[in-house]
């Protein structure tokens, strides 16, 4: 929700140029860069969502151990904020971001921006107990949001 | 939160509500491909061995984009001089980065059960397979068996172990040799190569097995197994997937 409610902000902004350009950083003003596309944390809290008893990684090493350190949550990320001309200030931008933003620029109306996405993901690995006890290892790729960029 | 646990500036926290908080958990759980929560049946310290082992693998995943190559060597080479079974041995890393899944199975028998004097040697292992998710290909599958080594006085003596799989359904129960093995008193911890064993199992799901051991020692009677938790053999199997898993639209 407070990704949603901050891209809708953004959207009312006037587009300035972006965090990372060739310009130096005393040539933008604080708020566009807050509003520039990059990669951002979002707290998961294992505890708001009633998920106390992890039966993650942590929760192996309460059963195992004894010991009472399983995480309160996760920090994970997302990429949220503006694409906007000109592109090269976005370090991760794609050959199809700079295209999109050039048919955008030319009828802005019914052609959207480019979007901020993930341009790098790496796999995570979860371990967890089954019903019968038995303990899975499990990778899944493409999870972890390493680079936002302009797609 | 930082790290600090200090919330960040302009982030705005607030809580969940029930439903959102359902809805949040259902979406991880089809994120990480679960039907449900895993509710599992553990009591305290009774099948530990297997937890461990695959707790390392799970290290070893962590630790291995930190490390270059030459140090992930290093770092099982001291593993196997400095600790003792069921760690995992740079051929599960091997199998570790080609299989997309590891599962982890836990004895079914718990108490062994009354043999006649000739069969006192015979012990029963039962693996429950059928949780295996269809579409998964066995890339390697290990029985791993915890053996002590044996006081000073064995220690020149040698152990003939014969490893089993049984068909339950078949008429007379007749075992199939699987492997069979000689090794020295002072050995510690087995692996056994059950891959072939494994996939005959996932091919013929209907068909319930059970592998058998079977020891002869060559100086004396038998040697009493390790009755300690962390000391439990296990099966470890390591899936491929062989299918496109597509997740359904909610």
């Amino acid at each position: 929700s407070t990704g949603r409610k901050s891209r809708q902000q953004n959207r009312n902004r006037s587009t300035q140029p972006q965090e990372g350009s060739r310009l130096g950083p005393a040539e933008y003003n604080s708020s566009d860069q807050k509003t520039a596309c990059r990669r951002h944390e979002l707290y998961v809290s294992f505890r708001e969502l009633g998920w106390q008893e992890v039966y993650f990684l942590h929760f192996l090493h309460v059963f195992l151990s004894g010991l009472d350190h399983r995480p309160e949550g996760y920090a994970a990320n997302y990429c949220d904020g503006e694409c906007s001309f000109p592109l090269n200030a976005h370090m991760n931008a794609t050959n199809h971001a700079i295209v999109q933003t050039l048919v955008h620029l030319m009828n802005p109306e019914n052609v959207p921006k480019p979007c901020c996405a993930p341009t790098k993901l790496h796999a995570i690995s979860v371990l967890y107990f089954d019903d019968n006890s038995n303990v899975i290892l499990k990778k899944y790729k493409n999870m972890v949001v390493r680079a936002c960029g302009c797609h | 939160l930082d790290g600090n646990n200090e919330v960040h500036q302009g982030f705005i926290h607030r809580r969940l509500r029930t439903h959102e908080k359902r809805e949040m958990q259902k979406e991880i759980l089809s994120i990480l491909g679960l039907p449900h929560r895993p509710r599992p049946h553990l009591s305290h310290g009774k099948y530990n061995s297997a937890p461990l082992f695959m707790l390392d693998l799970y290290n070893t995943i962590s630790n291995e984009e930190k490390s270059q190559v030459e140090g992930m060597l290093d770092r099982y080479q001291s593993m196997r001089t400095t600790q003792s079974p069921p760690l995992a041995t740079y051929q599960e890393t091997a199998f570790l980065n080609d299989a997309d899944m590891v599962m982890s199975f836990v004895n079914l028998v718990e108490y062994d059960r009354e043999l006649s004097p000739q069969r006192r040697h015979h012990k029963e292992f039962k693996f429950n397979l059928s949780q295996i998710p269809e579409g998964e290909a066995i890339t390697a599958a290990e029985f791993r068996l915890y053996k002590e080594c044996v006081s000073r006085a064995f220690r020149n003596d040698t152990l003939l172990l014969k490893v089993y799989q049984v068909v339950k359904e078949h008429p007379d129960r007749r075992p199939v040799p699987a492997e069979s093995r000689r090794l020295w008193a002072a050995e510690e911890g087995l692996e056994f190569d059950i891959t072939a064993t494994s996939n005959l199992w996932v091919m013929n799901r209907d068909t319930i097995w059970a592998c058998r051991a079977v020891h002869q020692h060559q100086g004396g009677g038998p040697r009493r197994t390790g009755r300690c938790s962390e000391k439990q053999p296990f099966m470890v199997a390591f899936f491929k997937v062989s299918e496109v898993h597509i997740r359904n639209s909610r």
